[in-house]
């Protein structure tokens, strides 16, 4: 463990509670997609599936059922308890167009072919595009809410910090996964966009607007 | 690809 990892997952499980608590106490789920949400408990699913077979520590194996019920926790309360505040209009993107190729592209590039490690790729590739139809959602509505976009900063910042524990790991213990360095530098591009309107705009007090 | 794997990240 290093500080930019800790400081990453620190940094999600940041972006995990702001959002929960946001859909908690105003009751409403306005402005979230809730397929970038299921999107992102199948990533945890697909990827935590060795939490009761492959012991690492207690803080990852803490952190990975914080993480799952997190996610099905938003999931629930999007479509069930809150369901008449959910923007099903704005949040059209097709979720199939993400899943299919990217359990294709983990069939055919993966460390090993076993179904776990498959699975573990799919999860990798999945994470990387899982934030575009809330960031295609924000482009359709031309606004996020202030709460939304710290959301959005905070979850966007967490893959940045492991790319720089990764070139960290890379120097210090000769440890480098190409796939997810690769995953994780388009996952964190995808966010450039958001990140320059959170700085120039957030920051500032204004609300997040996109050039319409 | 070249196996590296430790599965310690979350």
């Amino acid at each position: 463990m290093n500080i930019f990892r800790l400081l990453g997952d620190l940094s999600h499980l940041l972006a995990i509670i702001i959002l929960l608590l946001k859909i908690w106490r105003t009751r409403s789920c306005a402005g979230v997609s809730g397929k970038s949400q299921i999107l992102f408990a199948l990533v945890f699913t697909t990827r935590y599936l060795d939490l009761f077979t492959n012991f690492i520590s207690m803080y990852n194996s803490a952190m990975k059922l914080i993480y799952l019920v997190c996610s099905y926790a938003t999931v629930f309360l999007m479509y069930f308890k809150f369901k008449a505040t959910y923007d099903s209009n704005h949040d059209t993107f097709r979720m199939e167009f993400l899943v299919v190729p990217v359990g294709g592209l983990a069939f055919l590039v993966n460390h090993d072919f076993t179904p776990l490690e498959i699975l573990w790729t799919f999860s990798i590739y999945l994470e990387a595009v899982a934030i575009l139809p809330q960031l295609f959602m924000i482009s359709k509505t031309g606004e996020a809410e202030t709460i939304t976009s710290h959301y959005l900063f905070a979850l966007g910042s967490y893959r940045a910090l492991y790319i720089v524990n990764w070139v960290f790991r890379f120097y210090t213990e000769g440890f480098f996964d190409l796939i997810a360095i690769v995953a994780g530098c388009v996952q964190t591009i995808l966010y450039c966009d958001f990140f320059y309107l959170y700085i120039t705009k957030v920051l500032k007090g204004k609300q997040l607007t996109l050039p319409a | 690809l070249p196996q590296m794997q430790k599965k310690d990240e979350l």
